[in-house]
């Protein structure tokens, strides 16, 4: 369809925008709930130490989110989508206006929580995220595929809960690797820190230096 | 738009069809993950003891759920939507064709995971339940206030989890009434059975016995 043509143009040219000034841009995509707004606040804290971070964030509606980052002391813009279900390339590009992407080291977008629309629109980002609590069921990547496949990395949250939930990790794995075969997954806990300091060297390790 | 006063007008067919022969109709809609599969299997287990039940469940692809819930004994049919994030009044009458509707008491339609685009379709139904579990975080009617505003009634699920997650229950149906003011708020568990009996007394209750 032409709008997705259309999106996919303009995201092109924000992803050739953001390589040639060395900002590493990264963006979390689930479910409503999942926990992308938490493990943000973690990774704007930690990262903010040494590297130049910010991030916007989507919603149908609130700046509640927007509200919870800004805590990090990060700056953070709230992307009000109204009625639509999933962040798309031309809202990336508004909300930059008037920011300085060339003085950002990493750029992080949380999308609307949604597992299948989201999945179409690519936003110029190097990397995207995939999250999926463990309180979802592990069936998940099998009954959404797509938006595994348009994901770079699955990440396993709230591992704290997942003795409380009965939760099948190795079934989770399998679902994961049944849909897109050999993706990378981490397991992380943004209440209690296990797995993040994985994750942000993930994050590191994968940006070169050059700026 | 052309496509939602289409789907307007089928839904009311639908509906008045439904009415003339006495099929009550619930669906339910929430975020993946939230619960509704596992609700359906009890309520499908417990209601056909009394009454002729069956389900219609849509998702982008497995026919995981409506193996799940054809357990029950009751008739289920899966809708599988390939990349459309919602179910609309088309596919449920598609899904109908072969089945004695009036024969049925109840028809409960599971809609597609996702807490935005099934808002806007009409199914036909008399009743819309949307599922929010102790999981997903207080916020999310404040968040997703649409699904809200086109649904009857409020259901939270997994309290058994509601400990061990921290979960605020006062806040979440603050947040409800905020968006909703005077929503009926129903708080279950699937997995330990409570709550269910007043849920299925409201399905009942609701019901007229003209059948
Ligand atoms: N136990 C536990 N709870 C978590 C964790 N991460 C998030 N939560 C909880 O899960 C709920 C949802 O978390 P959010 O971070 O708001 O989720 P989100 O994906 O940003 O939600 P949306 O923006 O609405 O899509 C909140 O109640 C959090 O406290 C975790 O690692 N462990
Ligand atoms: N502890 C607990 N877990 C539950 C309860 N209800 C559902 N679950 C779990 O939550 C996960 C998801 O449940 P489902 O019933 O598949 O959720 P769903 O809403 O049908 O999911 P989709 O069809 O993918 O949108 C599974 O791991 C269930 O075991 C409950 O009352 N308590
Ligand atoms: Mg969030
Ligand atoms: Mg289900």
């Amino acid at each position: 369809r032409k709008v997705l043509k259309e999106n996919d143009l303009l995201a092109h040219r924000l992803r050739d925008r953001f390589q040639s000034v060395g900002t590493r841009v990264v963006s979390l995509v689930s479910s409503p709930g999942s926990g992308k707004t938490t493990l943000l606040e973690r990774l704007l804290t930690d990262l903010r130490r040494e590297y130049r971070v910010a991030a916007l964030v989507g919603d149908l509606a609130t700046e509640n989110d927007a509200a919870r980052l800004a805590r990090s002391g990060a700056p953070v813009k709230q992307i009000t989508t109204g009625t639509v279900c999933h962040l798309d390339a031309g809202m990336v590009e508004r909300a930059l206006e008037g920011w300085a992407v060339e003085d950002l080291d990493y750029l992080f977008i949380e999308n609307v929580g949604n597992l299948v629309c989201p999945s179409s629109f690519d936003l110029g980002e190097d990397l995207r995220l995939v999250l999926v609590s463990t309180t979802e069921g592990e069936d998940k990547p099998l009954k959404y595929p797509t938006i595994f496949n348009t994901a770079d990395v699955a990440l396993i949250t709230k591992l704290d809960l997942a003795e409380a939930v009965g939760f099948d990790l190795e079934l989770l794995i399998r679902n994961i690797h049944g849909v897109r075969p050999g993706m990378p997954i981490l397991q992380v806990s943004a209440r209690t820190g296990e797995g993040i300091e994985g994750l942000e060297h993930l994050l590191i390790s994968n940006h070169t230096e050059s700026k």
